[in-house]
């Protein structure tokens, strides 16, 4: 499936 | 990183050390609302399951800890220190949070980037986050006159997610695959939440008077 944004923000 | 988000995660920082300096210095927590504090809690707790599981930087990893145990301990200290509870305007902070919780764990169901349950309570996290200072405000409209530590912790905390706005379009021009739907709208709608208190505490500055907000 579609890989979901990369959590690198706070 | 980027200058916009390093300055929002400052401002944000500085939001949050103007409260606990109000609350410590004046021993009262008059004009802060108990329920903002105990979303901001909750929107941390949801955002950062992550914290054990994915490394992503130093910086990263302490500023979570940093706002997890802040906003932590700012809730007991207003529902648990002796001489700092009594101050706790309970019956003017009255506004209905379990509906913001409620409605924005709903939408998170509806829209997230995953049907996992770390991106559904990550974009619960954000939903909630874009609401949590409703009842700060309708607090300070309540309570008429505000304080000075109270009015800048409210700027900061407005000021932060627009820095991250900037944030955004910056990686958007940058990044080739930036995208962060969620964030983003939901960032905007944050900021303009604080849009009628920026004025009033521009207003405030340029008159240099008391900042107060409309009934």
């Amino acid at each position: 499936g579609n890989s979901s944004s990369p959590k690198d923000e706070l | 990183m980027n200058i916009f988000r390093l300055a929002g995660d400052m401002t944000h920082l500085l939001s949050i050390i103007v409260l606990l300096l109000k609350i410590y210095a004046t021993k009262s927590c008059s004009g802060i609302s108990l329920k903002t504090q105990e979303l901001y809690a909750l929107v941390f707790l949801a955002r950062y399951l992550d914290l054990f599981t994915d490394f992503i930087s130093v910086y990263n990893t302490i500023m979570k800890v940093v706002f997890i145990a802040s906003s932590l301990a700012i809730v007991w200290c207003m529902r648990l220190h002796p001489l700092v509870k009594r101050s706790y305007d309970k019956e003017l902070d009255t506004f209905r949070h379990y509906f913001l919780i409620g409605g924005t764990f709903v939408l998170a169901l509806v829209l997230n980037e995953k049907f996992t349950l770390q991106e559904i309570l990550w974009a619960f996290s954000i939903y909630l986050e874009a609401v949590a200072i409703l009842p700060q405000l309708v607090l300070l409209q309540r309570s008429g006159n505000v304080d000075n530590l109270t009015g800048q912790y409210v700027f900061f905390l407005g000021a932060y997610r627009a820095f991250y706005i900037l944030n955004w379009i910056y990686r958007y021009l940058t990044e080739p695959r930036f995208t962060r739907w969620i964030a983003c709208v939901s960032g905007i709608v944050q900021t303009g939440i604080y849009a009628d208190f920026f004025y009033y505490y521009f207003i405030s500055w340029k008159n240099n008077s008391k900042l107060k907000l409309p009934a």
